[in-house]
């Protein structure tokens, strides 16, 4: 099963085994561009020395034969550079954790803690919106209080302006004095009973 | 440091590729030119060898700057040396994203809580005394609505 | 497969901070 090396895809950008591929695939063209380049160097010798025997697929021969003995070699020191390569270098040890999940050793959180989280901010938010529907309606009255009050103060005034003004005629007592007034014009009612029939 | 580790393990492959790839070897594959031209042959080798050294060093150090493999290396030794006290292999991604999200929002969440619950108490308080006040209205008014009354009595 | 781990791993690695600035961007939303 292949490792996919993803936390350590996450540090370096690149998944390890690719960073081994591509040098590898490096240092085997290397290998045989530099063989090829051996072998012209060679074939351009012989071309220089007339009545040579030695034939270009002889010297192709020799070519494969000393590359299959280096490619052998080259990848079996390659495996092992790639090895010690992952396990030392191109790794994250199973304790590190990297600087962006620092949060997850800092803040664990379960699924159940953070849903539970959520549900107390809904909650704490239909509260808010509780309390500042219950402030609109206090504010409300408030306001219908102040005019209520104004008119009832507006009544009450009414009353103490009539007052004021019995008073200010010399009515001490409004209500003896309608009595007294009652009084007064029964009497004179009566007089004036009297006149009619003492005139008759 | 991993940088150093990195440069020892490429040289030792490089080291050990040119000790297997040694001139005897050489010389014995192309048995027919080396019989013909021994001291080219020689020379061929030796510059084989120095070419494809200088390529592969030349690769290496392409590959470091490539993927910036310096900065990271050192970047990681530091971060491996700050946990060299923690024991228990450290959190890894779960592979659920939405869970392994939580945690990054946590602190911003609780701070959110906090701004909440602050803001709450506020508005109580706030609409406690205005529920006072519309308490001491509404006392006002019935004061008022009995002084009228009483008035209106004393009138009627 | 392997532009797939990249692709996972860079998310694992940049994403919490985006979805955060808009994760914060909303708090403040509501806290306004």
């Amino acid at each position: 099963s292949v490792d996919p090396m993803l936390y350590e895809t996450q540090f370096f950008g690149f998944t390890p085994q690719t960073c081994m591929l591509r040098i590898y695939i490096a240092f085997q063209d290397y290998l045989f561009e530099t063989m090829l380049v051996v072998e012209s160097v060679m074939l351009k010798k012989l071309d220089s020395i007339p009545g040579c025997k030695i034939s270009p697929s002889q010297i192709r021969e020799c070519t494969e034969k000393f590359l299959l003995f280096m490619k052998q070699h080259f990848d079996k020191l390659f495996a092992k550079m790639e090895e010690i390569l992952l396990q030392l270098v191109l790794n994250i040890p199973k304790n590190v954790l990297l600087p962006e999940d620092r949060v997850q050793k800092q803040y664990p959180c379960s699924k159940e803690e953070f849903q539970a989280l959520q549900d107390e901010l809904q909650q704490l938010q239909q509260q808010y919106r509780a309390e500042a529907a219950t402030e609109q309606a206090l504010r409300a009255e408030l306001e219908e209080q102040k005019i209520v009050t104004a008119e009832l103060e507006k009544t009450l005034k009414c009353f103490d302006e009539l007052e004021n003004i019995c008073r200010q005629h010399g009515v001490g007592n409004f209500k003896e004095s309608f009595a007294f007034l009652t009084q007064c014009s029964k009497k004179l009612q009566d007089v004036l009973k009297d006149v009619e029939e003492k005139s008759k | 440091g991993r940088a150093q580790v990195f440069a020892t393990v490429v040289n030792t492959f490089l080291e050990k590729l040119v000790t297997a790839g040694s001139y005897q070897r050489f010389a014995s594959c192309y048995r027919c030119f080396y019989k013909l031209q021994p001291q080219l042959t020689r020379s061929i080798y030796d510059q084989f060898i120095s070419q494809l050294q200088a390529s592969i060093k030349e690769e290496i150090q392409e590959v470091k700057n490539e993927g910036n493999l310096e900065g990271l290396f050192s970047s990681l030794d530091k971060i491996v040396e700050e946990a060299k006290d923690q024991e228990e292999p450290a959190w890894r991604p779960s592979g659920i994203p939405e869970e392994d999200i939580c945690s990054t929002m946590l602190p911003y969440l609780l701070k959110h809580r906090s701004h909440l619950c602050r803001a709450l108490r506020e508005k109580e308080e706030q609409n406690t005394k205005v529920a006072e006040s519309v308490l001491m209205g509404r006392d006002r008014i019935a004061e008022l609505q009995q002084l009228i009354q009483a008035r209106q009595q004393a009138w009627q | 497969f392997d532009e797939l781990i990249v692709e996972i791993a860079t998310r694992r690695k940049q994403w919490p901070k985006k979805i955060l600035v808009h994760a914060i961007q909303t708090m403040k939303a509501e806290q306004e």
